[in-house]
């Protein structure tokens, strides 16, 4: 039982797309999977063609406790390995509330302990910040996968970002392995994606992932559908760029 | 004098590139123009080529009364007409530290309001979040833009944004105009790419302004020589595409 949280403050860098592509393809591999959607944006749970109108059952109810865990996890249509507990706005409240809270690090961990044994993963997305949420999330996790967009501004925040995590391990006494960072949209035509990835590797060497996520508008258009890269275009370069992501990931955990 | 807030917390939709190519835009027409790096990023500051080691002056140390606002104003090299009042992580200790304020909106714009008169244009970045920092951006901003990327979550999070500018609004008593909605990486090849400008253009009709900014590398290969691409490539589809944004703005200010 693995939980992992797919996080970078940067935003746009395929958190939700790796998130999705990630939970379906170990779905396919029969892996029984929850996916947790901890973003307010609320892109997860659309991706996965879930409607977020009228959703009073969502991952901010049952962290404040009005909704049951279980009543508020819904199966994703066409994959019976695949749940989701879904978001929305009302999530975005959830940092000012809970600010004051003595455990407040430990709300996600502990609402997710009623279900963990029923799943093989559960995949957490985060929002674009490193606030409360993100740190719940880091908290609930035993691995932190961190996608990489291979443009300029991608490595400026990773420092930021490992430092949150080491302050978040000493917080609550328990390691979250780096299950590594993932280069994405990478486009091989440009030296400014080669770039990135030689940065990448010359400061964290072993912790870049093999796998690569070029750039394709077949993942961008997929989530439209409420499908993953996968199912939407199978013979993609998306899809098999995400289908060795879940082999080399199996082989690693 | 114009406060232009580039605003929206969907990530990665082009704000930080929009904010640079904007401002250098309105400088080579000899506008006078200050720039505010407010994300903790500081993705603004490191590509208009100012390095964020070591940068005690910043937005961060004149909002806590540290630093005067003059002090931390840099110039950036090349251009008369552009400054920027820098940011770096510290800033990310703000919305914490100023939560308990009795005028915590008002915190930016009252340390502008002494350099206000020597500017044509002030530009605003934001961060990917509602948070306060985005809140005390709008705030302190006359105008908000709102580049919106073509692809398929780039909708959702539209209708929690101009919520949240209209609580500030009733907040603040004052009206913030909403000079637009910019379509940014544009790839007039896919169906998506039209569908979300469709889509935008039912809702926001008359507020979608003309011009849109196509996908073009080279737009985001300038950040990595501290250039706007207006300097880097006056060439290419992606200068012309601001050169025209320039024009625009100027019609309707
Ligand atoms: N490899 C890829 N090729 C092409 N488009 C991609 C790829 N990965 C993601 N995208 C698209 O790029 C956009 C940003 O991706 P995504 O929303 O997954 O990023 P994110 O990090 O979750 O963003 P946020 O910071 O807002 O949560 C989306 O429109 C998505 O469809
Ligand atoms: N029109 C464009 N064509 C190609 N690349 C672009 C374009 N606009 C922006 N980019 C690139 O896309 C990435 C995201 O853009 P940018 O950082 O400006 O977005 P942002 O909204 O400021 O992100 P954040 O939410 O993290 O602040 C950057 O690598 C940038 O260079
Ligand atoms: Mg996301
Ligand atoms: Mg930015």
């Amino acid at each position: 039982m693995r939980t992992i949280n797919i996080a970078n403050q940067k935003g746009g860098v395929g958190k939700t797309t790796t998130v999705i592509n990630l939970a379906w393809g170990l779905a396919l591999w029969e892996k029984r999977v929850l996916v947790v959607d901890f973003d307010p944006q609320g892109n997860t749970t659309t991706g996965l063609g879930i409607s977020k109108r009228g959703l009073y059952n969502n991952v901010y109810t049952v962290l404040s406790g009005r909704v049951p865990i279980r009543e508020a996890i819904m199966s994703v249509t066409n994959n019976e390995y695949l749940s989701c507990l879904p978001a929305n706005e009302d999530l975005s409240a959830f940092p000012l509330e809970a600010a004051g809270e003595k455990d407040r690090l430990f709300i996600l961990d502990g609402a997710l302990k009623a279900v963990r044994a029923e799943y093989d993963f559960i995949i957490i997305d985060s929002p674009p910040s490193l606030n409360l949420i993100t740190l719940n999330a880091m908290t609930a996790s035993s691995d932190i996968l961190i996608p990489v967009q291979s443009e300029f501004y991608a490595l400026e925040g990773l420092s930021q970002l490992l430092r949150t995590k080491e302050r978040i391990e000493e917080a609550i006494a328990k390691k979250i392995n780096i299950l590594g960072f993932l280069i994405t949209m990478y486009d091989s035509r440009t030296t400014m994606a080669r770039q990135v990835e030689e940065e990448l590797k010359k400061h964290f060497a072993g912790k870049v992932l093999r796998t690569i996520i070029p750039r394709n508008v077949r993942i961008a258009e997929a989530p439209g559908f409420g499908e993953s890269v996968l199912t939407y275009d199978p013979s993609s370069r998306g899809a098999f760029a995400y289908k060795e992501l879940v082999k080399e990931l199996l082989e690693r955990i």
